[in-house]
């Protein structure tokens, strides 16, 4: 099961934009 | 070519649309003791990107808890300060009904972007740690 900081931390990331 | 940290002046969107300017802004905002909004606001973009459908109703709903728990709950927190009571409220509403929409937090990112954009931003492009990078 996730952990809410894991869950935070990968809606965090999908939002960055990728390394060009 | 504009060197990439040339583009980064030129609008918040330029510079969060630049990996490299994301993690200077960071460190910057990690200094002045205010990380946690641009974790927010990317927080909230990411939130918007989760199509809803039967498959992850139960992670959205941990998620958008998630968000209002860390950010928005504790009325001291930087993000929460920022942040328009009504604002606060509709989305504790949301959260307390469970009505998870993918929008839920756009008013409340509104808000914060509008804040870096007249404050931390402008800082940003005078601070020592964007001239030295320059």
């Amino acid at each position: 099961i996730d952990s809410e900081d894991d869950l935070l931390q990968e809606c965090i990331s999908s939002a960055m934009p990728k390394k060009k | 070519p504009t060197p990439p940290y040339l583009r980064w002046a030129e609008s918040l969107h330029s510079l969060l649309d630049d990996q490299d300017g994301i993690n200077l802004f960071r460190t910057f905002l990690k200094q002045e003791d205010c990380a946690d909004l641009l974790d927010f606001w990317f927080a909230c973009s990411g939130f918007r990107k989760l199509e809803p459908n039967n498959s992850n109703e139960e992670k959205r709903l941990k998620l958008a808890k998630a968000i209002y728990k860390k950010y928005i709950l504790d009325n001291n927190g930087i993000v929460s300060r920022q942040i328009k009571p009504a604002t606060k409220s509709f989305i504790k509403d949301c959260v307390m009904k469970q009505q998870i929409d993918p929008a839920m937090f756009d008013q409340a990112q509104t808000e914060i972007q509008a804040m870096m954009e007249e404050n931390t931003y402008p800082v940003f492009l005078k601070s020592d740690i964007y001239l030295e990078y320059t």
